[in-house]
C-alpha cells in the first residue's frame, strides 16, 4: 500500500531530532 | 542488554522522493538559470530538517518561488510529466501574506509528502509558491488536466485541508492555457 501520513503524524516530527 | 525499538532510530520513509527548488528573479539571467535545486529528501525526518532550515515563504523577496516536486520532475510546464497537466491555483491577497501564506504552504507540503490524495496521489507532480508584490500564489500541479476524476478529487481534498470556506472557490487551469493566455487570467477547467 501507499505510505500515507496524516498531518498530525507528520507535525509531531517537526521538532523531534532523528537519533542517528 | 537494552532492546531499542526500531522507531527510535529508523527514519520514516515517504512514498516518494521529493526535490525542493528555489527560484530567484534575476533579470540578467535566463529563467532556467534562476532556478536552483536546493535539496532532495525521502523521509519524514529529512523533510523537517530541510523545512526547519530554510526561510518561510513570507520572508522571501518578491519574485522568488519555492517548488516541491517529485524527484525526476522539473518544476516547469515543459517537463514530460507536466506538459499535459495543470494546477489548482490559489491567489492570495496582500493581507494574506501575513495571516495565511506560511500555513497554507506548509499544509500544501504536508499534503504532498503525506500522500493526502489517496489513490490519486500518483497524479500529483508537485506544488509551487510564488511570492509576488501584486499577490502571492500557491498551486498544486497535477499530471493530466483531462482526468476529471483525479483532478476534482485532489481539488476537493486540498480545499478541505486548507480549511477554505465553502463559498471561497479555487480553480484548476491547464498549463497549456496558462502558457498561451492573452490576458491576465486563464480560464478554469474545474472549480471546487
Amino acid at each position: 500500500g501507499k505510505r500515507q501520513y496524516n498531518r498530525d503524524f507528520l507535525l509531531c516530527f517537526q521538532f523531534k531530532p532523528a537519533c542517528i | 542488554l537494552e532492546i531499542v525499538s526500531p522507531e527510535a532510530y529508523i527514519k520514516h520513509p515517504l512514498q516518494n522522493s521529493w526535490s525542493l527548488w528555489f527560484f530567484k528573479n534575476d533579470k540578467s539571467k535566463t529563467w532556467q538559470a534562476n532556478l536552483r535545486l536546493i535539496s532532495k529528501f525521502d523521509t519524514v525526518e529529512d523533510f523537517w530538517a530541510l523545512y526547519n532550515h530554510i526561510q518561510v515563504s513570507s520572508n522571501l523577496m518578491s519574485g522568488c518561488d519555492y517548488s516541491l516536486f517529485k524527484d525526476g520532475i522539473e518544476p516547469m510546464w515543459e517537463d514530460e510529466r507536466n506538459k499535459r497537466g495543470g494546477r489548482w491555483l490559489m491567489t492570495l491577497n496582500k493581507q494574506m501574506r501575513r495571516s495565511d501564506l506560511d500555513r497554507f504552504w506548509l499544509e500544501t507540503l504536508l499534503c504532498l509528502v503525506g500522500e493526502a490524495f489517496d489513490d490519486y496521489s500518483d497524479h500529483v507532480c508537485g506544488a509551487v509558491v510564488n511570492i509576488r508584490t501584486k499577490g502571492d500564489k500557491i498551486a498544486v500541479w497535477t499530471a493530466d488536466y483531462d482526468n476529471r476524476e483525479a483532478v476534482t478529487h485532489i481539488g476537493r481534498v486540498y480545499k478541505e485541508r486548507l480549511g477554505l470556506p465553502t463559498k471561497m472557490t479555487i480553480g484548476y487551469q491547464s498549463h497549456a492555457d496558462t502558457a498561451t493566455k492573452s490576458g491576465s487570467t486563464t480560464k478554469n477547467k474545474f472549480v471546487v
